[in-house]
């Protein structure tokens, strides 16, 4: 749990540089979206995601993450990480301890107010769903991004064909159903109400992969003419990025 | 010739 903190705080600070963790009695949620407005970033650490969680009243916690990333280098990965905030606070505690040597190290982050529009979410019906393994996706985007800055993804019957058109020339994969029944982990689903034929700019796809490392599998909603979503489960929560597509006006 | 779409087109502030 602890490292998957580390991890998403190194994952943040590349995606945006200031943002508000919200803490209430079912776990810690963060949402953030980069300037351009095309690239929406959402995290639930759920309180099971912690060895002890404790939250009175709701918290809100300005956090400029370039400090945080600094705080957190501090502590070794083998630590317990503790954050302790009051009920209106204008610092953050991050307590790091060493169990076995009886070492602990404290780190008081001053926090900041930060203006930030919240978007609201409905859920929404999707036309394709497709389940991979992470680091499969991963390749693709970091393999097709040499061709080209925008990303075809086609969904027909049974078949999901990412596409990359560019100066140099052209790349395909093409993912297929699979089921791998010792690991469940490398299966792919792919779930069909309408076929799809959506494009997204890999430079945001390339900021979404930095995710990889957090869950062996990545879900992938679609529906034409809409965001988006690309799901990284957590073993209690979520870490979810809505992108935006291109099209034609 | 294709345009990147923003999100704010699709979701509201809350």
């Amino acid at each position: 749990m602890l490292e998957a903190k580390f991890d998403e705080a190194s994952l943040f600070k590349k995606v945006i540089q200031l943002c508000n963790f919200n803490c209430t009695e079912h776990g810690i949620t963060v949402q953030a979206v980069d300037d351009s407005r095309v690239l929406l970033v959402s995290l639930l650490v759920g309180e099971d995601a912690f060895s002890s969680y404790r939250c009175d009243r709701n918290i809100t916690l300005g956090v400029d993450l370039a400090s945080l990333a600094k705080v957190l280098k501090c502590g070794n990965n083998s630590d317990s990480l503790t954050l302790i905030a009051e009920d209106t606070p204008d610092s953050v505690l991050v307590v790091f301890e060493d169990t076995e040597k009886d070492r602990i190290s404290e780190y008081s982050l001053k926090l900041m107010d930060i203006e930030s529009d919240f978007l609201n979410i409905d859920d929404m019906d999707y036309d394709s769903v497709i389940t991979q393994p992470a680091t499969d996706f991963q390749k693709i985007c970091r393999d097709l991004s040499q061709l080209s800055d925008s990303l075809n993804v086609l969904v027909t019957k049974d078949t999901v064909k990412f596409v990359a058109t560019g100066d140099i020339g052209s790349g395909s994969v093409i993912v297929k159903p699979f089921t791998d029944l010792d690991k469940s982990e490398n299966s792919v689903r792919v779930e069909l109400n309408k076929a799809v034929n959506l494009t997204f700019g890999l430079k945001y796809l390339l900021d979404i992969i930095k995710g990889t490392s957090l869950s062996q599998s990545i879900t992938i909603k679609l529906a034409d003419k809409t965001p988006a979503l690309f799901e990284f489960k957590l073993s209690s929560g979520y870490l979810r990025f809505y992108l935006a597509p291109k099209f034609d006006e | 010739k294709l345009k990147q779409t923003s999100l704010m087109s699709f979701f509201s502030k809350s």
